[in-house]
């Protein structure tokens, strides 16, 4: 009967530096908000009846957990943006949160994830292409678009190579045998390009590190197109 | 599964993604 813990399923979600986004699907809003925290607005009801019933407000480094249910309950038409919070709004930390939250928490985490794999930390211009690192570090997502209309999706799992005619192969791993000395060529380039920007990326975060106010160099754009 | 992730693989999200790309230097 060992108690379990939120840890267990997720590590804390981190929205730092993301854009805000309102996203609607069939039973929540999940949104990214000025503030980089994460709403989440739970609905009931259809159509016009469609009610946030209660809202759970993440901090953006997914420490705290704010919830409140709007209107004493009764909820709130869904609107643009999420209800402003009432008087009693119960605050949990993500070591507390009591379990019957932790699959809305997984949720977000899991769209948060989403949008960090998709958004550029550094991108690099080299002599042959436009290389993005996103944020979903650790083990981020790598996009390199080649100037000839070639492209690379590297990711933890697998490693995508679209050719100039669209023909696309999937790799696995770090393989470089890669169908043909031109896509190996593709392939070596996309993994130098990689290298240099995880290497400009922990220079930088040292820098960000000694400077007095924390200033975040990030997102940063390193080069220009040839 | 009371909270799917197809909503997730919509048009509106895709050109969010799209324009987090930096502008200009295209």
């Amino acid at each position: 009967n060992r108690m379990r813990t939120l840890q267990e399923f997720v590590s804390p979600l981190r929205a730092h530096r993301l854009k805000p986004i309102r996203q609607k699907t069939k039973n929540a809003v999940v949104s990214i908000l000025d503030s980089e925290e994460v709403c989440m607005e739970l609905l009931k009801g259809n159509g016009a009846q469609e009610r946030v019933k209660e809202v759970l407000r993440i901090s953006s480094d997914g420490s705290m957990v704010h919830i409140y249910c709007p209107n004493e309950g009764r909820g709130f038409p869904l609107d643009d943006r999420p209800p402003s919070p009432p008087d009693d709004v119960f605050i949990y930390s993500f070591d507390n949160l009591p379990e019957k939250y932790w699959k809305k928490y997984q949720y977000a985490s899991k769209f948060i994830h989403l949008v960090r794999s998709k958004t550029p930390k550094i991108t690099l211009y080299t002599k042959y292409a436009k290389c993005m690192l996103m944020e979903n570090s650790p083990q981020a997502d790598v996009e390199v678009c080649f100037y000839d209309g070639a492209k690379i999706n590297k990711t933890s799992e697998f490693l995508r190579i679209i050719e100039k005619s669209g023909k696309s192969h999937n790799l696995k791993g770090e393989m470089v045998n890669g169908p043909s000395e031109e896509v190996n060529s593709y392939v070596e380039h996309a993994h130098e390009a990689h290298q240099t920007c995880l290497d400009l990326e922990s220079i930088i975060a040292v820098q960000e590190e000694r400077t007095e106010k924390r200033m975040s160099f990030f997102p940063i754009i390193i080069g220009r197109r040839p | 599964d009371e909270f799917d992730t197809e909503a997730f693989r919509d048009d509106r999200l895709e050109a969010y993604f799209k324009q987090l790309v930096p502008p200009g230097m295209k």
